[in-house]
């Protein structure tokens, strides 16, 4: 799975995620990228986020939508969320992955809970910043 | 007034222990060749949701990357591609699932947002979209790597043999 988030010079926030799913997945088999809330999801009042990992347990945890709510209604910082929702509830039923998010506020979060997560950032100075494990 | 973007690029084995300085590297470069898809529409102004669709298409292109060209193969041996975006401006999205045959799914799943009334479509409804907007298609071979073939039969053996070796990152490709 890839993806990525952004936000723009006006201050619009997007995200675009895109997947062959899984190994040996089962024809017709649906995971959590195609699915808003889940594995994409985007609202300029907080934050845009992609997903990768194991599709199910983003599904269960509707992953993108809770970071996005506990900003807007816990009134936590993307960090602070994103990492809730990888390392906490994610990781709570089993679900290993990660995610890439970024902020009405231009800040950005790469947790994941497995091994390595191919991820990477770039900002107003062009210097591409890439990162495969922690 | 500062932009940013971040992005994500699942690719294969993730192991250390498996791990080359030669496959880090063209790692690295896919995603730093994504990265400046993406920097070069917001350093001319221009939306986050077209910085996106560019950077993710880079990913669908190179087949190191489980998306598009490099998408993992299912149980029969096929591949079905999933895509989907949001503009946080609007909360307007698309998305395409069961997907076959377009090069790049997240250009599918953007025509979904603009060209219908939908938010999601499968399977051979989103083709029909993908040929009436012109995008580019590949065939089997365009689609085929021997590294993905070879994870799907790995994958077979071990589930047939009731066996995880946890191996997380050859499943999700």
């Amino acid at each position: 799975t890839v993806g990525a988030v952004a936000r723009d010079a006006a201050g619009n926030l997007a995200a675009a995620t895109s997947t062959g799913g899984r190994t040996a997945k089962l024809a017709g088999r649906i995971g959590d990228t195609p699915i808003l809330g889940a594995g994409t999801f985007a609202d300029n009042a907080s934050c845009a986020v992609s997903c990768t990992g194991h599709g199910e347990s983003f599904m269960r945890r509707v992953t993108a939508h809770e970071l996005s709510a506990r900003m807007r209604h816990r009134g936590e910082d993307l960090r602070t969320a994103a990492d809730q929702v990888v390392m906490g509830d994610l990781a709570e039923i089993g679900g290993a992955g990660g995610l890439v998010a970024v902020g009405a506020d231009g800040s950005f979060a790469l947790p994941f809970n497995c091994e390595g997560m191919y991820r990477g950032h770039i900002g107003p100075d062009g210097m591409a910043w890439t990162g495969i494990y922690r | 007034s500062s932009f940013t973007l971040a992005l994500h690029g699942g690719a294969g084995t993730i192991l250390r222990a498996t791990m080359t300085e030669a496959r880090e590297a063209e790692y690295r470069a896919g995603l730093a060749r994504a990265l400046h898809a993406g920097y070069a529409v917001l350093a001319a102004g221009g939306l986050a949701l077209d910085a996106v669709t560019a950077s993710v298409c880079v990913l669908e292109d190179e087949p190191l990357f489980n998306a598009g060209r490099g998408a993992v193969f299912n149980t029969a041996g096929t591949q079905e591609m999933e895509a989907s975006l949001m503009d946080g401006r609007d909360w307007r999205a698309g998305a395409v699932t069961m997907l076959f045959g377009p090069k790049n799914p997240i250009l599918v799943a953007r025509a979904v947002m603009e060209r219908t009334e939908h938010v999601c479509l499968s399977g051979d409804a989103a083709a029909r979209l993908a040929e009436e907007a012109g995008l580019p298609f590949g065939d089997t071979d365009y689609f085929f790597t021997q590294a993905r073939w070879d994870a799907l039969a790995e994958t077979l053996r071990l589930n047939a043999e009731g066996v995880d070796d946890g191996d997380e990152s050859r499943k999700h490709g």
